[in-house]
């Protein structure tokens, strides 16, 4: 199926520390 | 629990792979030389990745453009992807340069990378944001500017997700129309 992710799901990544 | 490493490193993929575009204004180059790939992404974790690490829009200087794309779609009307399509068009007072502009792009990206058109998002090939002393401009481009079930879908569900007023409407436009324009206003196709 389609890779749809909605608002809320997506801006709870913004300023996760990227993983090494 | 414990997740195996594995597991832990994998990233959410995005449906599409997409190109982040830099265009800054030199008069004393071609048009296509001031247009610059930035970087290319295909993952949630990379997408805010580089969206925090670069330059809000509404701290671009004027004559300044981003754009994001589908990987293989240029973000202009002579791309072949985009020749026959359109854009709805989102114009912005000034004052809202502080207020709603880096709202309106951050949520016009979220749509296009979370695919949020459902079977309509194959019609998205990108979105544009202009930073214009006359009033900033966001607009979304869709392939097939004929295909009026999609690109109204598309429409509303972008007003929608802008939380813009039912008295506020918006308005399509076929590059084809924009390209030809002999003045400043183009012909409105469909306005949700």
């Amino acid at each position: 199926g389609k890779k749809q992710y909605d608002r809320e799901f997506l801006l709870d990544f913004q300023f996760m520390p990227a993983c090494i | 629990q414990e997740l195996p490493l594995g597991e832990i490193l994998d990233k959410y993929p995005l449906q599409n792979r997409w190109a982040l575009w830099f265009f800054k204004n030199d008069k004393n180059r071609m048009w296509q030389a001031n247009l610059r790939l930035v970087t290319r992404f295909s993952t949630v974790e990379d997408f805010w990745a580089l969206y925090d690490h670069i330059k809000p829009a509404s701290k671009l200087s004027c004559g300044c453009d981003y754009s994001l794309f589908k990987d293989g779609i240029e973000p202009m009307w002579e791309d072949t992807q985009n020749k026959r399509g359109g854009r709805w068009l989102i114009t912005l007072a000034k004052q809202q340069r502080h207020s709603k502009l880096d709202c309106f792009w951050l949520d016009t990206l979220l749509c296009l990378i979370g695919e949020m058109f459902g079977d309509y998002s194959d019609e998205l090939c990108g979105a544009v944001i202009n930073i214009r002393s006359k009033g900033d401009k966001i607009a979304i481009w869709t392939r097939e500017a004929e295909n009026q079930e999609a690109v109204t879908h598309i429409g509303r569900v972008y007003k929608e997700r802008l939380g813009l007023s039912q008295e506020v409407t918006i308005g399509y436009q076929a590059h084809a129309d924009t390209a030809t324009k002999s003045n400043s206003l183009t012909k409105t196709k469909f306005v949700v």
